[in-house]
């Protein structure tokens, strides 16, 4: 699965998300991925999220609508897609990953899989990173 | 604000040996997304366009590259949502579409609904002046590899595809 996010100068925001699904699996299931607030949701008022990971357990939480309710209680970016993503995966055993902004243009990249390839661009600065906890830089 | 584009190519295993390969391809799409926003393009211009470098690039999951279904047939699904009038397009189940994201923006901006599944979503493609494709040329060897790994009984395509607890 592939996905991004974003904010323009205006503060609009939006997501795009696109997958080929799971591995073998059976014709004409449908994972998370065209289902909104599953597979991706965006809000001028809160954020915008992409998801990945297993399907069947990011529906079952709304992944991305769970992060953007977290972030309308006030959490972060971060904390609120790290909150969701353990709230996936002790809920229902779920892997995945996401990634987050704000309509400031806070962002966040997270994942409880074990590896999950992002990049962010921003005042012409590439973050890119593939395994926990790394985090690269590069001028633009 | 300041404008900012993030991008994800796909949580799960990643092998060691595509991990390069999958850094660069997320950057490039990263770039990409940037460079519409930097030319005053909007938040919507910028993750299609995003995406769309993604599901060109055959090392991901999406678009050329997609893994197989039990039939070693295609299947792709995708979403975009705008966040200014919560607007939203999909489609789901589509074939012999090179860029379901651009396709789940037309279903956006040109009809009334939110998603289209399968035959109807292809039909609508051809209508819109949608090129279709081969479905032969969505299909990489490693795709191929990878479901025929999974056909046998006592495989895992889930365990698989997503990997040990991170």
């Amino acid at each position: 699965t592939v996905g991004a996010v974003a904010v323009d100068v205006h503060g609009n925001v939006a997501s795009a998300t696109s997958t080929g699904g799971i591995l073998n699996k059976m014709e004409g299931r449908v994972g998370d991925t065209p289902c909104v607030g599953c597979g991706g949701y965006a809000d001028n008022r809160v954020g915008a999220v992409s998801t990945t990971g297993y399907g069947e357990a990011i529906m079952k939480v709304t992944l991305a609508r769970l992060i953007l309710f977290h972030m309308e209680q006030g959490q972060s970016a971060e904390a609120a897609s790290d909150s969701a993503l353990a709230y996936m995966k002790s809920r229902v055993e779920g892997l995945g990953g996401v990634v987050t902004v704000d309509p400031q243009g806070h962002w966040a990249a997270r994942f409880s899989s074990a590896q999950m390839c992002w990049a962010a661009a921003q005042e012409d600065v590439l973050h890119y990173g593939v395994y926990a906890g790394e985090h690269l830089t590069e001028n633009i | 604000m300041l404008p900012v584009v993030v991008v994800h190519g796909g949580a799960g295993h990643c092998p060691k040996e595509r991990s390069e390969s999958a850094k660069k391809g997320v950057c490039a799409a990263a770039r990409a997304g940037y460079e519409v926003l930097r030319g005053g393009g909007g938040s919507m211009d910028a993750v299609v366009e995003a995406v769309t470098q993604l599901e060109n690039n055959s090392l991901f999951n999406a678009g050329c590259g997609s893994v197989l279904n039990i039939k070693g047939d295609v299947e792709m699904d995708a979403l975009v949502m705008d966040g200014q009038t919560l607007a939203s397009g999909a489609v789901a189940a589509v074939r012999n579409i090179a860029n379901p994201v651009q396709l789940s923006r037309l279903v956006m901006d040109k009809t009334s609904h939110v998603c289209l599944t399968a035959g109807g979503a292809q039909q609508f493609a051809e209508s819109m002046g949608v090129p279709l494709v081969q479905q032969e040329s969505l299909i990489t060897d490693y795709a191929r590899m990878r479901w025929r790994q999974n056909l046998a009984p006592e495989a895992n395509p889930v365990e698989c595809q997503m990997g040990k607890m991170g």
